[in-house]
């Protein structure tokens, strides 16, 4: 279902790049 | 030391990526075939200057760090670059990727990391087929080094240059297979 909704997204790898980058944090 | 990230990290950031490169193929047709805004022009191949600016703004591109511009509320795409929308980048051929990716490499083996760069770069990364061509191959090993490079210079513990950096790094060496590069725990 998400897989879908991500497909109509025209700023998936914006979104998809914004959220890995946010997901580290430094020790 | 408190830069490098966990394997666990790396691991969850291949399978994300993974996802992300199976609905671009799945989709692409459907991308290509939607109408782009009149604004986006894309550049032709060998036009490195234009393709810079494209992807990365005039602001960024001309050196210029003005935040904000109050005559204009709205988005201007020619200042701040395009981003890589699925409706840009599924036009683009591989050789079309291989070549920008060159040229974004190229900027930033001089200049400073900006998001603009680091979405560009991703989504470039996100179009690249495998097997890569040789030139390819060497071009995103050049761009994991150069990421190691800026990394190691970092002072200020800035996490998102870190984690952008980190991210990039990850991709070229355990997506891509060039694991000597990897950031082993």
């Amino acid at each position: 279902q998400n897989e879908d909704s991500d497909a109509w997204d025209d700023s998936v790898l914006i979104k998809a790049y914004d959220k890995a980058v946010a997901s580290f944090k430094t020790a | 030391e408190g830069y490098s990230p966990t394997l666990k990290w790396q691991q969850q950031q291949v399978a994300d990526f993974s996802a992300v490169r199976q609905s671009l193929s799945k989709h692409r047709n459907y991308w290509q075939s939607q109408n782009l805004d009149s604004n986006v022009i894309m550049p032709q191949s060998e036009d490195e200057e234009g393709w810079k600016k494209f992807c990365l703004g005039e602001r960024v591109y001309s050196g210029i760090d003005e935040q904000s511009d109050n005559e204009n509320l709205g988005i201007n795409y020619i200042k701040v670059g395009f981003p890589p929308l699925l409706s840009i980048v599924s036009r683009m051929s591989q050789a079309t990727v291989t070549t920008v990716l060159e040229y974004l490499i190229s900027w930033f083996g001089e200049k400073k990391f900006t998001p603009e760069l680091g979405r560009w770069l991703y989504a470039l990364l996100a179009c690249l087929e495998k097997p890569l061509l040789p030139e390819a191959h060497s071009l995103i090993r050049q761009l994991a080094r150069r990421c190691s490079e800026v990394r190691v210079l970092e002072e200020n513990k800035n996490e998102e240059l870190i984690s952008a950096l980190n991210l990039i790094i990850c991709l070229v060496s355990r997506y891509f297979d060039q694991r000597d590069l990897a950031d082993e725990p």
